[in-house]
């Protein structure tokens, strides 16, 4: 395992999107975390794929299984609906618009562009995500929302007090990990809180793509501390499985 | 550097300042006095939630004014969250069934 990793600069991170009205987080993640998958699998990056690509949650959101995806809903459930739907259709033939309205399932009118063949979730998630994430690509984890309310800039290392790591009611796409310098900075900070005393040594951090758009966090971005199960991050990883089409001729039961 | 005991925190003035500033950044308005009073009250509440969380970060982040600083945290849920994984699983809730007699 490597000491970083970032897959967007592998071109394999779609843009960060808004989701605006709609309590979609969870497809967003989905989609994402499909996309990026196809991206590495495949060897070609989101942006040369954008017109035939670019998957996202409004298929995801009508389609599932509840019907109501703008009402928050689950990875899990995200990649359920992309196997019931044997694939999603882009971005382009299915349109987000973030209204926070739900519409009739369509899958059925639109091409598939990508498709998973499995979803997984991730048992020891901070020793095993990184291999996860080094070899097969993003996972999706949940993470609680409160302090990111807040959130600027930096590596959140939160207690229990201020980020419950059970109560866990948004979802991400993680897309990498690292180590901060020794002194990553609180200096020049304009609209946040004096210069605290801050960690001289580096900390291990998880890069996560949030779904608020670019002009919050770290330009849609935001970083946690790496195995302190900060903002109960480790709770419910899940990623997709994406493989190559196996070219060996199936083997079937002699009669 | 800490805030304690050296920087008293935005003033009325200063708040109202910021708040102006808030609004204009991200383009707020509202409907009439007493909602501008109640958000501006909100946003100072959440000016105090940031700082908290800043003190008692054990990290390099930094918290402060951002696009939701005039909601109380229940709207920020409501509009931003999601369901809560653990409940809707029912993974709080025991293993077992009382049926069976045994876990």
């Amino acid at each position: 395992v490597p000491s970083t990793c970032d897959w967007r600069k592998a071109g394999a991170i779609s843009p960060v999107r808004n989701q605006q009205h709609c309590n979609c987080c969870w497809a967003i993640a989905a989609a994402g975390n499909i996309e990026a998958l196809w991206a590495i699998k495949f060897g070609r990056s989101v942006e040369a794929w954008a017109h035939t690509l670019s998957l996202l949650a409004p298929e995801l959101i009508d389609c599932d299984r509840c019907g109501n995806g703008c009402k928050g809903g689950f990875v899990w459930d995200a990649f359920l609906t992309v196997l019931n739907n044997s694939g999603l259709a882009s971005e382009k033939d299915y349109p987000f618009d973030g209204s926070g309205k739900t519409h009739r399932c369509l899958a059925e009118k639109h091409k598939k562009v990508a498709w998973i063949q499995d979803f997984i979730t991730l048992q020891a998630f901070e020793q095993s995500a990184g291999r996860m994430g080094t070899r097969a690509g993003t996972v999706a984890p949940d993470s609680a929302s409160l302090p990111l309310q807040h959130y600027q800039k930096g590596v959140i290392q939160a207690t229990p007090t201020t980020c419950d790591p059970v109560q866990v009611n948004h979802c991400v796409l993680l897309v990498g990990f690292g180590k901060t310098k020794s002194v990553e900075g609180r200096q020049g900070k304009a609209a946040s809180f004096g210069s605290y005393s801050r960690p001289r040594h580096s900390m291990a951090y998880w890069t996560l793509q949030n779904s608020w758009g670019t002009h919050w966090g770290e330009k849609g971005y935001f970083r946690l501390h790496r195995g302190s199960n900060t903002c109960g991050i480790t709770r419910f990883p899940v990623t997709a499985r994406v493989d190559k089409p196996n070219k060996r001729q199936q083997v079937s039961c002699p009669p | 550097g800490s805030l304690r005991g050296q920087d008293p925190g935005p003033q009325p003035l200063e708040l109202k300042e910021v708040f102006r500033l808030f609004q204009m950044q991200y383009n707020r308005s509202y409907p009439n006095p007493a909602e501008h009073a109640r958000r501006l009250d909100i946003f100072a509440q959440n000016l105090a939630n940031a700082q908290r969380l800043q003190e008692e970060d054990l990290g390099t982040a930094e918290f402060g004014v951002t696009q939701f600083s005039d909601l109380t945290e229940e709207e920020f849920v409501q509009l931003y969250g999601n369901r809560v994984a653990g409940e809707a699983l029912g993974v709080s809730r025991k293993v077992g069934s009382e049926e069976w007699g045994h876990s």
